[in-house]
């Protein structure tokens, strides 16, 4: 009936794959506005843009290499302002699997690499969270990851992928943890006295993901024989409807 | 060939196809996502076209519809053989994926791409 709310209509044939994807992915209808243009969601329209045109079209030239990207926000922040002038922050990223169908590709970490807070200015980078001990439990990203790709003047992108994955493969409860570490520019005559901690914007994962299951090319060709009948034998046709 | 039949057979090809205007063929058409009841978690795009096939299906299944073999033995069969069995129908022959920036129960943004989601050509099927 028109006007049914489509989660009624979509409920009524969770059967369609779209639809049971649909079903498992729409929050319900209780989610009513859409949250608050944050960074990370600023982040995501702008490689919404790059990848797809105002119609939803993707792009042919679309660079994500990938046909469904995540943005994961940290978990937990839990600040430790160092002596000096060092602040930590360690973030802890949920890797919650996808249905069987998506593999991941590609994952990478997105951080502000500058922080201007009042007068002060900070360069910041992302390295793993180590276990104290003898041996690290994570080798550092120097191995996984490629230089950080500097994206725009705001924000750096660090491929972890080799990081991730040996997390992915993992059984159980996987939570990938980091640590973001902000130093005071030289130069700020007083030191930061940091009490709070960054907000949870200033890092997200990106995981990048493939559609394992592509629909069968159908065979588009004319059989031979029946192509020669559609052609040689025609008269055939024409005395039958004769 | 396939001139060569309809020239040849009397009136009812030509009555029955009707005039070229209601023909099988792609027919435009865009909703929002909010008119589908989704607009509270798909960011973008806020428009969708998924376009959809109407018309009458030819009895002679020209090369431009796209139509496979066994289409043109139903014609013959509904037309020469048994009337019970319905004509071809005009269906989306071609389909491109659209992408979708959408908001998860769990909050988490995702850009995805689904498959075949709009019509970009028909076919009589």
């Amino acid at each position: 009936k028109v006007g049914q709310p489509s989660n009624a209509l979509m409920a009524d044939a969770p059967s369609l794959p779209l639809i049971r994807e649909l079903l498992e992915e729409a929050p319900g209808k209780q989610q009513r506005k859409l949250p608050v243009l944050g960074h990370p969601l600023r982040y995501m329209l702008e490689l919404y843009q790059r990848s797809a045109d105002a119609r939803g079209h993707p792009r042919e030239n679309r660079t994500i290499g990938a046909t469904m990207v995540k943005l994961v926000r940290p978990l937990a922040n839990v600040a430790k302002p160092l002596r000096g002038s060092w602040h930590i922050q360690t973030l802890d990223f949920p890797l919650i699997p996808n249905r069987v169908a998506y593999q991941l590709v590609r994952a990478t970490v997105v951080y502000r690499h500058q922080l201007h807070l009042a007068r002060f200015h900070l360069s910041c980078h992302v390295k793993p969270w180590v276990q104290k001990g003898p041996t690290n439990q994570f080798p550092s990203l120097g191995t996984g990851s490629s230089k950080p790709s500097l994206l725009s003047k705001a924000w750096t992108e660090m491929d972890i992928t080799q990081h991730v994955q040996r997390l992915w493969n993992q059984k159980g409860h996987r939570v990938l943890r980091l640590r973001f570490m902000c130093q005071q520019q030289k130069g700020s005559e007083i030191e930061l006295q940091w009490h709070g901690t960054l907000s949870l914007d200033t890092a997200f994962l990106l995981l990048y993901f493939n559609d394992t299951h592509k629909s069968v090319q159908k065979a588009k060709l004319l059989p031979r024989v029946l192509e020669d009948f559609m052609e040689g034998d025609s008269s055939l046709l024409l005395r039958r409807a004769r | 060939q396939a001139g060569g039949i309809t020239s040849g057979v009397p009136g009812p090809f030509r009555e029955h196809d009707g005039p070229k205007s209601n023909q099988c063929s792609l027919h435009p058409f865009q909703v929002s996502f909010r008119q589908l009841g989704w607009d509270h978690w798909i960011i973008a795009p806020h428009l969708y076209t998924p376009n959809y096939c109407k018309g009458v299906c030819p009895r002679v299944l020209h090369y431009g519809l796209n139509s496979p073999n066994h289409a043109v033995i139903q014609n013959l069969v509904n037309e020469l053989v048994d009337q019970s069995v319905p004509q071809p129908s005009c269906v989306p022959y071609k389909y491109i994926p659209i992408s979708i920036l959408l908001i998860e129960a769990n909050g988490s943004i995702m850009y995805k791409e689904y498959e075949d989601m709009i019509a970009q050509s028909c076919t009589c099927r």
